[in-house]
């Protein structure tokens, strides 16, 4: 059991200073994920410090909102790329992210996407322009109760991803 | 492989059978309270999430119109179709019935834990839940104490 | 002091409907405050429930996060009524909204700021185009730490509000 | 009355003296990071505002450089400039010197009582923050248990 542990956390604590560095497309983040009790790290907590680009180095909670956002992404992609499941759902994850940061948010998912696929909810229109499909729900009142219905487009008809924008 | 699309059958605010197909990178969008985190509820529950994480108390309250007291049916199902990397297809099932689900792998009653089994080998460990964030849980991941964080690893380890 | 809890109380309770129904520009919405002991109202708990427009009357945890947010603005706002403050600070409110609801909520500060000042923090051009003025913060390198810089613009100089944000 | 404006000196992320004016309605706009609800924290913060809703345990943390080891200097300020409907003007200040905070009003030192006093006569009740909503809260004020909003009632009347 310890074996495993100490595999898996190996494993993260390698993966997540390049995701978080990839994330922000910027070599001088930094992410580290460290044991409390290094001679057996499963007894104590675990550790997780983050450098935004450009700044020193400084504890979690002085962390804005959108900055803290990022630093989340980098771990939750880290901890599956260990055990990756076929897809991945997302919900609203950009709600605190300004467009710089949504930008560079979507393209890495996007890249992502070839190998793992990917489901995200949002109501960004910066966010989703570059997908591949989109499932748009709206609201219909049927006998009394307000019930959803769907639409789908398929985007990748279209030449450009840049294109998925004029045809919405 | 990958999810190729889901059905679902009087789940939630859908009414009806409903087809949604996915592709390799697909985004879910609509207005505030239009049913996309229901649609996230939908793909949770159809991989064993538990009741709790879907915001109801109990399984009978995710058939449509349970809320207000109008079911429309007393079952409610949704079914999804994953294709692995050969092509071939394998179809998850999980129907409400009252007060119980029942589980289902291309058309066959199966048991709950034969199911997780089969879920498990196409990686997907819904206990672990490393590839779901639902609506405004992403802040808090990062905010996790470290004993919280300790507990994440030993799950998926 | 019961005396008290009891005008505070009705009064909240009175104006929390109209106020909900102002933010949803929709007739149809309720919003209900009730005493769960009706004869000691301050011994027990209150409830609040919501029925977005449209909708049918359920429980407040079934609402989505976008109609969470304009319930719980519609709260706040009616129980700032009650002892007005000269000004109010907002801090990312619209995080959840859809572009219909941020275009309700920034017409109805507006409005509101008539009355009582408001400063609102937000990401979304789509909330700050009706405001009088814009205050943008930046982040710069100062002897190696980063530092917040401001600028100010003043939009009142603008013929109409729509022209901010070509002035932006 | 209004807020006409405030200055920062050695606030947080806000290095040397800012002066920050606002109107009836204004927007604080930036990028992620950039010090948005750093400014909040100063208005809070100079409102009378308790130490942990400033996201800091000491209020030495405060201080510019402080959460890097390198504070500037070793006090922070926050004036407020208060214009009334007759168009009389009130600044109240906030000093971190160490590890307490004086408070002045047009620049006159005055304990903390006095303080919170002259800011009830202008209707800002502090303890209630009935006109403050920090980031991140707006929807658990929606989601408050029945008892906790008993409470809210009890503190404003
Ligand atoms: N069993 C049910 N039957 C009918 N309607 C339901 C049922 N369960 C939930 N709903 C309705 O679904 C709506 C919420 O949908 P959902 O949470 O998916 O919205 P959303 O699209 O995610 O919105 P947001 O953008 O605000 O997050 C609510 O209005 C709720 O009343
Ligand atoms: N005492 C201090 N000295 C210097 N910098 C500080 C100090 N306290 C906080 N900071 C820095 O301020 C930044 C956070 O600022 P703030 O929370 O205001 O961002 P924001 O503009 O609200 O961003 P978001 O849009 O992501 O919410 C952090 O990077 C933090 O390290
Ligand atoms: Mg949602
Ligand atoms: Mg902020």
């Amino acid at each position: 059991r310890f074996e495993h542990f100490n595999q898996c956390f190996d494993y993260v604590a390698t993966k997540i200073d390049d995701i978080y560095k990839e994330l922000s497309r910027n070599n001088s983040a930094q992410a580290f994920l460290g044991p409390e009790n290094p001679e057996e790290p499963y007894l104590e907590g675990t550790t997780y410090n983050c450098v935004a680009p450009g700044k020193r180095f400084r504890p979690m909670d002085n962390l804005s909102g959108g900055e803290k956002t990022v630093a989340a992404l980098a771990l939750v992609f880290a901890i599956h790329d260990y055990q990756p499941s076929p897809f991945f759902v997302l919900d609203e994850i950009d709600a605190a992210l300004d467009n710089t940061n949504i930008g560079k948010v979507a393209e890495y998912i996007k890249e992502m996407s070839k190998k793992v696929q990917c489901i995200v909810i949002s109501l960004k229109e910066e966010f989703y322009n570059k997908v591949d499909a989109l499932v748009g729900i709206y609201p219909e009142q049927v006998d009394g109760c307000i019930a959803s219905k769907v639409v789908t487009l398929d985007l990748t008809c279209y030449p450009e991803a840049g294109d998925a924008t004029t045809a919405i | 492989g990958f999810l190729e699309c889901i059905e679902v059958e009087n789940f939630k605010s859908y009414r009806g059978k409903i087809l949604i197909p996915f592709k390799r990178f697909t985004a879910i969008i609509g207005p505030n309270g239009s049913g996309k985190s229901n649609l996230m509820d939908a793909i949770s529950f159809v991989l064993g999430e538990k009741t709790s994480s879907l915001r109801v108390k109990k399984l009978s309250e995710l058939i449509h119109g349970a809320p207000i007291n109008r079911p429309v049916a007393n079952r409610a199902r949704v079914s999804a179709t994953y294709r692995n990397e050969d092509g071939e297809k394998t179809e998850f099932s999980r129907i409400i019935k009252g007060s119980s689900a029942e589980h289902r792998i291309n058309d066959k009653v199966v048991s709950h834990a034969e199911y997780t089994k089969e879920m498990e080998k196409i990686n997907i460990f819904i206990k672990v839940k490393n590839f779901l964030v639902f609506q405004g849980q992403v802040e808090s991941i990062a905010m996790k104490n470290p004993k919280e964080r300790t507990h994440l690893f030993e799950e998926i380890s």
